[in-house]
């Protein structure tokens, strides 16, 4: 946070969207800004309202180059956005490069996810250095309808406003039927079961022929967190490693080692890469892919580096799978990869895919 | 750094130069400074970019570094006073 910055005196705050970016349609932008305001107001007692005709607490508006304050922008690329820290005038207002591509999607720079940032210093939160973290620098495109705020970001916001009085209801916690159509965070085998996750809860195979499992992922591990990104199996040493931001925690059997979590930088990725989407260990080549964006990591377990030819496009070594990989695990030396809602059968093999697959296929769907 | 650098290194280290003066608050009033005194507060502030990213802490523009720089991002700055 601001040193000297407590943030808003009150707690009902405003908006206005000055102007607007001809990138995007205009419903878009107020869906990408209302829901950029959604992020805080989901973890504090903060209120957004949108108005049109006055000023309001934080204005937010598109302009190029140099515009009336002192941060001039600076093209394409480099400066995306900037805002200001609570206060009167200008401050909480949020810039936006219009010399930049705006988009909902992920062509381009996403307005929600770039805005969630810029309101988190019209609240009141400085950088943080934490690669996990929604407040750090760089820009990092993560799928809209898959984004929660990190530990890291609602631990800055609540030291300033508190949390949300009446928690958000969360939704009933219906169980999803196993059979509609579901987007796994990621997959792995477990001494011959395979596990399936998703939000707060896994899905437990434990034999090809028995229904699965539904559980919380904290009944099973209470120390890992919610919403897990990758998770792969390295049966050599009897161990599941599972990803989340730039961290990951290593299972040993059933039991989660003391010294996890641990930083992905150590494993050798560069400090570009900020969060892994997949990863499994394939036993046919002895080699572990981690798949990021549209590339992949190769690394070799004994040496414990990563192999130097790589990162390669998946779809250079993958063909078929797609450009980005959600989740991957191995079976019968088969991989299967998954990405939104399909499923992908790859033979490493043939070096093709040999079946398409619906998501939730290993669900006897 | 050496003040025979090939022209990319040149131009990597007007970039950065712009770079710490937005993000880290690097001071190049325009006064002349010794160079001396220039090249230590250059390094300074890319030792405190490295270690805000968690790069090694070198002060010199390596690939990483420069990698990093080139990073599209916000036009906060990452450390020092804000005014």
């Amino acid at each position: 946070i601001f040193p000297g910055n407590s943030g808003w005196k009150k707690r009902d705050l405003t908006y206005r969207i000055v102007n607007y970016t001809p990138d995007m349609p205009a419903a878009e932008v107020d869906t990408a800004i209302q829901r950029a305001f959604q992020v805080w107001s989901d973890v504090t007692p903060l209120t957004f309202t949108r108005i049109y005709d006055s000023l309001a607490d934080i204005e937010i508006s598109f302009a190029a180059q140099v515009h009336n304050d002192y941060w001039p922008f600076d093209g394409p690329h480099g400066t995306l956005a900037h805002a200001f820290a609570p206060s009167n005038g200008i401050g909480g207002d949020a810039h936006f490069d219009e010399d930049e591509t705006w988009t909902s999607g992920s062509r381009g720079y996403n307005l929600f996810l770039v805005a969630a940032h810029e309101f988190g210093h019209s609240l009141g939160l400085f950088h943080s250095n934490d690669p996990s973290a929604l407040m750090y620098p760089t820009y990092h495109f993560i799928e809209p309808s898959e984004f929660h705020l990190p530990d890291d970001d609602v631990r800055g916001i609540q030291s300033l406003y508190g949390a949300r009085e009446v928690p958000v209801q969360p939704q009933p916690p219906s169980t999803p039927s196993s059979c509609k159509p579901i987007t796994f965070d990621a997959v792995t085998t477990l001494r011959g079961e395979i596990l399936f996750f998703t939000n707060k809860t896994l899905w437990r195979q434990i034999s090809p022929d028995s229904l699965a499992e539904h559980h919380l992922i904290k009944s099973f591990w209470p120390a890992l967190p919610n919403h897990i990104q990758a998770a792969y199996e390295y049966k050599e040493k009897d161990r599941v490693i599972v990803f989340k931001g730039a961290k990951y925690w290593v299972i040993n059997g059933y039991e989660i080692t003391k010294d996890s979590p641990k930083s992905i930088y150590d494993l050798g990725f560069p400090r570009t890469v900020r969060r892994i989407d997949a990863a499994v260990h394939d036993e046919n080549t002895d080699k572990t892919y981690f798949f990021v964006d549209d590339k992949f990591w190769s690394f070799d377990e004994e040496k414990q580096t990563m192999d130097s030819v790589t990162p390669k496009k998946i779809i250079d070594v993958f063909p078929g799978v797609g450009n980005r990989v959600h989740a991957v695990f191995q079976n019968d030396e088969l991989l299967y990869f998954f990405d939104a809602s399909r499923q992908y059968e790859f033979s490493t093999a043939k070096k093709r895919v040999t079946r398409l697959l619906k998501s939730n296929s290993w669900l006897k769907c | 750094f050496a003040a025979e650098t090939s022209q990319d290194n040149e131009e990597n280290a007007k970039f950065a130069e712009e770079y710490l003066k937005k993000y880290y608050n690097l001071k190049t009033d325009g006064v002349r400074q010794s160079r001396k005194k220039t090249t230590s507060q250059f390094s300074e502030k890319i030792r405190e970019m490295q270690n805000f990213f968690g790069l090694e802490v070198t002060g010199s523009l390596d690939s990483d570094t420069m990698e990093m720089m080139q990073q599209p991002r916000c036009g906060f700055v990452d450390v020092g006073e804000y005014s």
